[in-house]
């Protein structure tokens, strides 16, 4: 998706910070 | 009753009982057994004292201790409900019960409002916003011009800011989740409901059967 058609808030929830998954990773 | 009965087995700081936990969130006993295995790695990773630092989340989430992230920074605060620097077993499991597949949809919803909401004013303002931008942009190799964020972040709150007044408050950002739900894709960990295949954890739950 061409970032000027995105909400900033699509964009931030992209954030590493934000994916929680990795804490389950071994 | 259990005063009188000593128990072997050593918890960490903060430790509640699994039962406790899972009947306050939608875990299962078992669940809670299996993040308590999670949060014993993870609080042991840096300091072995039982509670979770920041360095040690920062490990967890990037495999880098020293790893500084504006989002790492909040979700961490957000889980520290008692401000004190740590997050504690208890803190842990209910904070991640958020991000449960079956929590309900408004707790998520307020719990992705908190986070962004980054100075605690009880809205998001624009200043916020930008700010949380830029600090994406930072960490990806995403490279966009300031007319661009500044376009980016003006059509989102024509969008998110129904009455005009310069900052979306919390029925705003209801609202704008209802109408974009994929703002709140990483609120639900799937991990969640295998944690007891990824953390079996024997010994504690034989631990509750003897109490039972």
């Amino acid at each position: 998706t061409a970032p000027l058609a995105m909400n900033a808030f699509e964009l931030i929830s992209r954030s590493q910070g934000l994916n929680l998954s990795s804490l389950f990773e071994k | 009753m259990g005063c009188f009965y000593s128990k072997t087995t050593k918890h960490t700081p903060g430790y509640e009982e699994p039962s406790v936990l899972a009947a306050e969130t939608p875990f299962t006993v078992s669940e809670v057994e299996a993040l308590y295995e999670l949060f014993k790695k993870i609080s042991a990773s840096v300091n072995n004292d039982g509670l979770i630092h920041k360095e040690e989340f920062q490990l967890a989430l990037f495999q880098n201790k020293d790893r500084r992230n504006l989002f790492a920074d909040r979700i961490f605060d957000l889980f520290d409900i008692k401000r004190n620097g740590v997050i504690e077993f208890g803190e842990f499991v209910r904070s991640l019960s958020v991000f449960h597949p079956n929590a309900q949809t408004a707790a998520k919803i307020t719990f992705a409002f908190r986070l962004y909401d980054l100075r605690n004013t009880g809205f998001i303002e624009r200043e916020e916003l930008k700010e949380m931008v830029l600090a994406l942009l930072n960490e990806s190799e995403l490279d966009l011009s300031d007319d661009v964020v500044e376009t980016i972040v003006d059509k989102t709150f024509r969008d998110a800011d129904v009455n005009g007044d310069g900052r979306i408050d919390p029925e705003e950002w209801k609202e704008f989740v209802m109408k974009n739900p994929s703002l709140i894709k990483n609120m639900t960990l799937p991990y969640l409901t295998d944690i007891t295949l990824a953390f079996p954890s024997f010994v504690v739950r034989s631990e509750v059967e003897d109490s039972e």
